[in-house]
C-alpha cells in the first residue's frame, strides 16, 4: 500500500492512497484503502490522512475519520490523535499498521504500531526525510 | 514561501529494515526520494494539495518495489486486483475504486470518480467502464507481473493464507 497527505499554499489539504492488497487475497476481499474514513480521509479543519495495514482492523475502527473526530470533538493535537487511534485503539483491536497525518498548520504526524513501514516527509524549504522503520 | 508539506508512505508489513540488503534499502529510499521531492516540487511552484497528493501516488504506483499499480501483489487466482481513494480537504469531494484489474494507475481512476462522477466509489467492472469511459491508460497483466511477489504467492497459493503486502514470514491468518 502506497499514500500521500499534502498541504498547498491556499493551505487546503489532500489525501490519497493506492494498494494491490494482500497476497493471496480471494473473494474479491477489499480493505480499507478506498473506503472513505477508514483508510483515506481529508478535511481542512482537521487533518488529512491514509493509511496502511491490515485494512480489516483499520475497517472496524474508522480509524482515519477517529482521528479526525478526536481533533473534531476532543480537541486533541494531531500527534495525540494519532497515538490514541494507532498505538491505543488499534492496538486493542489487534490491528498492525499505521498512517501519516498532517494538518493545515504543517504539523506532519508518522504513526505505526507494526514493522517494515517506510516512509518519507517534506516540509517547506527543509530537508527532505526518508525513513524506513525496524 | 507559504507553509507547505508533503508526507508519503510505503506500506506496512514490508521488507523489515534488518532484513534489507544495501541494494535493497537504496532502491527504496530513492523510490520515496523521488515521490516525495516530486509532489513537494509541485506544492513549491504553487500546485494544489490534490495534484500533489495525486502526483506521488502514480509515482508509487509505477515503482515495481511498492505493492500498488505495477507492484500490486498476486491475487488467489494470480491476478492482480487494485484499490485507491483521494479526498480533497478544501471541499470533502472523494472518489475511491475498489478491485480494478489491469488499470495502470487506480489512483488516476479514483481522482477522475472525485471529478466527473456523483458517485463516490466504484468497483470492479463497472469501475474499469468508467476508466475506459474517461480515457485512463490500462495495462496488460505482464506490465503487473514480478518475478519475487509471484515467488511469495507461489508459497501460499495452494493455502487459505493471505499476507500483508511482503510480510516475510507466514504464522498467521488474518481477517
Amino acid at each position: 500500500t502506497v499514500g500521500a497527505v499534502a498541504l498547498d499554499q491556499n493551505g487546503h489539504t489532500a489525501a490519497a492512497t493506492s494498494t494491490g492488497g494482500m497476497t493471496n487475497k480471494n473473494y474479491n476481499r477489499i480493505g480499507d484503502t478506498p473506503i472513505i474514513g477508514a483508510g483515506t480521509y481529508a478535511n481542512n479543519a482537521t487533518c488529512a490522512i491514509s493509511c496502511t495495514g491490515h485494512g480489516e482492523y483499520f475497517m472496524r475502527a474508522v480509524v482515519a475519520y477517529d482521528v479526525s473526530c478526536l481533533i473534531e470533538y476532543k480537541g486533541l493535537s494531531l500527534q495525540q490523535a494519532c497515538d490514541e487511534v494507532v498505538m491505543q485503539k488499534l492496538v486493542r483491536f489487534g490491528g498492525e499498521g499505521g498512517l501519516i497525518a498532517l494538518n493545515k498548520a504543517g504539523e506532519v504526524v508518522l504513526s505505526f504500531n507494526s514493522e517494515g513501514m517506510y516512509r518519507a516527509s517534506k516540509k517547506n524549504g527543509e530537508p527532505t526525510f526518508v525513513g524506513i522503520y525496524r | 514561501m507559504k507553509n507547505i508539506a508533503i508526507a508519503i508512505h510505503g506500506g506496512a508489513g514490508t521488507i523489515t529494515k534488518k532484513n534489507l540488503t544495501p541494494e535493497q534499502d537504496k532502491a527504496y529510499r530513492a523510490g520515496l526520494q523521488e515521490a516525495v521531492t516530486a509532489g513537494h516540487g509541485l506544492l513549491a511552484a504553487g500546485g494544489s494539495a490534490l495534484d500533489a497528493v495525486d502526483l506521488a501516488v502514480t509515482l508509487l504506483e509505477d515503482n515495481p518495489l511498492f505493492n500498488a499499480g505495477r507492484g500490486s501483489v498476486f491475487t488467489k487466482e494470480g491476478k492482480h486486483e487494485m484499490d485507491a481513494a483521494i479526498m480533497c480537504g478544501n471541499t470533502l469531494e472523494a472518489g475511491a475504486v475498489a478491485g480494478v484489474r489491469s488499470v495502470k494507475n487506480p489512483i488516476k481512476l479514483a481522482r477522475a470518480v472525485l471529478e466527473h462522477s456523483d458517485h463516490v466509489m466504484l468497483s470492479g467492472y463497472g469501475a474499469e467502464d468508467f476508466a475506459r469511459n474517461h480515457g485512463l491508460a490500462f495495462a496488460p497483466e505482464a506490465y503487473f507481473f514480478d518475478a519475487h511477489r509471484y515467488k511469495q504467492w507461489s508459497e501460499v497459493r495452494d493455502s487459505a493464507v493471505f499476507m500483508l503486502d511482503h510480510t516475510e514470514q507466514v504464522d498467521a491468518k488474518f481477517g
